[in-house]
């Protein structure tokens, strides 16, 4: 089913396992350092 | 069905971009020490819904020190950061802004400001002079000895200390302090001042000039002393923020 089907991705990607065309969004903080890190 | 709250802002999003600079812009604007900071990161965003377009906005940033003193007319944008080996300084900051109807204002902001760790530093640059303490002796004497011999050199008007910005001191190959601190002019001219000192008054406000100075004294192995300074010209003070609140007071007398 599409529920069973959604739960199994959710399961494949926690593993670090992405269906094709998956982007990973980058996490959304913090954000890019400018200059340098202290 | 109710509509799906509106996904998080990220730290990098055009709207947190936005917010950072308004606040970036308002911690220069109400700072009347050391120097501009810019926007290193933006740490953390949370948007706090007050109602129909109207936000309540906390931020949270990282600022690096730039070589633009405070009081110098030069937009941040034309500031360069501090590099690394020239003992960097951080600011953290958490600011609280509003965003109503679009408008972004800041209702609060709490900074705090520490320089790289002196590790650091040696670990990357063995040899780089590092940061002094703003009341360490030799610090002191350079600044004394540096607007003395500036003093007594310009036909311009007499010069006081506003406050000592950085400092640093470098042992090898040669014993050198360099310095940085800002001056105000007075109504005296150099020459005036020659004669009565104790005289020499702060202009007002709404007649500042400010200028700012750096100065090199070579210790070992042969004394040397080098000073420039640069008058900024008057500025309109910013209304509730007075340009002379800090102490003016000749270094070695509770400079800090």
């Amino acid at each position: 089913s599409v529920a069973k089907r959604a739960v199994a991705e959710v399961a494949q990607r926690d593993k670090g396992i992405h269906p094709v065309g998956f982007v990973p969004l980058p996490p959304p903080c913090p954000g890019k350092i400018r200059h340098f890190k202290i | 069905v109710p509509a799906a709250p509106p996904a998080p802002l990220g730290c990098d999003d055009p709207e947190s971009e936005a917010a950072a600079e308004v606040a970036v812009s308002y911690i220069n604007g109400h700072s009347r020490h050391g120097y501009k900071f810019a926007l290193n990161r933006i740490e953390n965003i949370r948007v706090l819904p007050q109602g129909p377009n109207n936000d309540i906005i906390f931020l949270e940033v990282d600022l690096l020190e730039t070589t633009c003193p405070i009081l110098s007319p030069t937009l941040l944008a034309n500031c360069t950061v501090r590099s690394f080996t020239d003992h960097a300084v951080e600011g953290d900051c958490d600011v609280k802004l509003q965003k109503l109807n679009g408008q972004l204002s800041v209702l609060a902001s709490k900074c705090h400001s520490h320089a790289d760790s002196s590790e650091d530093i040696i670990q990357i640059c063995p040899d780089c002079p590092l940061l002094a303490r703003l009341n360490d002796t030799e610090v002191l004497a350079a600044v004394t000895a540096a607007l003395n011999d500036h003093n007594s050199k310009t036909t311009d008007a007499y010069l006081k200390l506003l406050e000592i910005g950085r400092a640093r001191i470098q042992y090898n190959p040669a014993h050198v302090v360099s310095a940085e601190f800002a001056v105000a002019a007075t109504n005296c001219s150099a020459a005036e001042a020659k004669a009565n000192v104790e005289s020499c008054q702060l202009l007002p406000d709404d007649q500042s000039n400010f200028g700012f100075c750096t100065a090199t004294k070579v210790i070992r192995p042969t004394e040397d002393l080098s000073v420039d300074c640069q008058l900024y010209g008057h500025q309109v003070p910013t209304p509730g923020v007075p340009f002379l609140s800090r102490v003016s007071q000749p270094p070695g007398q509770d400079a800090t």
